[in-house]
């Protein structure tokens, strides 16, 4: 899902 | 601190913003993915809501913020933006669904500060700049997505680029008036 996939940005 | 006068800052738009921040990071506890992220969002968190606290409690502020023109109704915003990640999101959990709104919410925060910001016309340095820098984090975040579209594989995500750049567009008048005030070296002001 999205917010696993661009966890690293805030 | 010595600027006391908060007329410029909208304490709803700042409301959003923690609001945003605090259904971001929920997983902040749970998933550690680098000393940078965590530092950040705890700055992130604890930025937006001191702000809150301080021009809610703080006696001084609390006078001069610009209550009867702040009047940005905050429910317009978040109803649909909660509604819309309920419609529009990769997963259907409350993890996913909350980021998602996050997201969405982040695109539209700034609307009670420019709308603010147009009714006072007074728009002081200070003001100005944090607007403008507010702005250009987003801005800057559209080059990052750019930059590892054309390096990662797979790397494709409708939801946060349609988002940061509907966020971005929003800015689009304000950066136009603040580099033109900028550029002419003349006070920043928005037409009505």
């Amino acid at each position: 899902p999205a917010s696993e996939s661009v966890k690293d940005e805030l | 601190r010595k600027n006391t006068n908060k007329r410029g800052v909208s304490l709803k738009t700042q409301e959003l913003y923690a609001l945003v921040f605090a259904t971001r990071y929920l997983d902040m506890f749970t998933d550690f993915i680098s000393l940078y992220n965590t530092v950040m969002k705890l700055i992130f968190l604890s930025s937006s809501f001191s702000i809150v606290w301080y021009m809610r409690r703080h006696k001084l502020v609390r006078r001069s913020y610009d209550k009867d023109h702040d009047t940005f109704r905050h429910q317009f915003l978040v109803l649909p933006c909660l509604i819309l990640a309920l419609l529009i999101h990769e997963q259907f959990t409350f993890k996913e669904v909350m980021w998602t709104f996050s997201i969405y919410l982040e695109a539209v925060a700034i609307l009670p500060q420019l709308v603010l910001l147009q009714r006072t016309r007074n728009i002081d340095n200070l003001t100005g700049q944090y607007v403008f820098f507010l702005g250009a984090y987003r801005s800057l975040y559209i080059l990052n997505w750019i930059y590892r579209y054309f390096t990662e594989p797979h790397y494709v995500h409708w939801i946060t680029w349609i988002s940061g750049f509907v966020q971005t567009l929003l800015y689009a008048d304000f950066f136009y008036y603040y580099l033109n005030s900028w550029k002419n070296n003349v006070k920043l002001t928005l037409p009505a």
